[in-house]
């Protein structure tokens, strides 16, 4: 038996927001410790990986492991019926072939449930190494999602770079060309407002804006966003979500052909 | 010019 309750759905409608825009499908991998979801978009260029702890849900109980394939379009359009201030628990029985979601009105009042068919997906799980970042980022999650929406603008790919000095954002292309330097904060009065740069050297790398604009939708869920990267190795955007998890978007840089 | 790269070339299949 696998029960997990959440006093808000909003939670788990945002995650969805941050993921559906790459995943079709995914599996929900359930066991003790919580819900993890690895998955590639379909051009295999970014990484998903979003982790639910246990201990962030009102309740849960996973007596199995236990593995939930779902379409996201569909799961989407279950969780678009629940309200915000409503509680939601999914379920599924072992070695079950639908989860059931069941949306509770605060007052108890209205209580509506959900069936869902799941699907076996193939999956094929990526193993993420440990790395020592040379640079990591951490900036208000709505600027990094500004930068990135003004950027696309002028082009397809953005340059990040960071310095000692501080990060710098730029596009070209037809119309001309921008750049967004921050620098890094000396002080300031919200923490999450700050720009705090961890540096060991310096690191110049491109990505493509289509997915930088596609893990902002994950902004909702933090105040705050995490970039790392290194030469060579995959951009690391990371969006905490208070008291249960995180979301990790894992994409590879553009290089020179 | 500038290509995507794919994240097999940096992660490893389980």
């Amino acid at each position: 038996m696998f029960e997990a309750r959440l006093l808000r759905s909003s939670i788990l409608k945002k995650v969805l927001e941050a993921i559906k825009d790459l995943l079709t499908q995914a599996t929900f991998d359930c066991d003790d410790n919580g819900i993890q979801l690895q998955a590639m978009d379909n051009s295999h260029v970014s990484l998903v990986s979003l982790t639910l702890r246990a201990d962030g849900f009102d309740k849960y109980r996973c007596d199995r492991n236990i593995s939930l394939g779902m379409n996201l379009s569909s799961m989407s359009k279950i969780l678009k019926c629940a309200g915000d201030k409503d509680t939601v628990t999914m379920k599924a029985q072992d070695n079950a072939d639908t989860v059931t979601f069941v949306f509770e009105s605060p007052n108890q009042e209205k209580v509506s449930d959900y069936e869902m068919k799941l699907m076996n997906l193939d999956l094929e799980h990526l193993g993420i190494p440990e790395t020592e970042y040379s640079c990591t980022i951490r900036l208000s999650s709505a600027e990094f999602a500004r930068i990135c929406r003004d950027l696309s603008q002028f082009g397809e790919s953005i340059v990040i770079s960071c310095t000692k000095e501080g990060v710098r954002f730029s596009a070209s292309g037809d119309i001309g060309s921008a750049n967004i330097a921050l620098a890094q904060t000396a002080s300031v009065d919200k923490e999450e407002e700050a720009v705090v740069i961890e540096m060991e050297e310096p690191v110049t790398l491109t990505f493509a804006c289509q997915y930088l604009n596609y893990f902002t939708k994950a902004t909702s869920l933090s105040p705050q966003v995490q970039l790392s990267m290194s030469a060579d190795v995959p951009l690391v955007v990371e969006y905490r979500i208070p008291d249960i998890g995180h979301i990790r978007y894992y994409l590879a840089p553009k290089i020179d052909d | 010019p500038l290509t995507q790269t794919k994240l097999q070339n940096f992660f490893t299949q389980i």
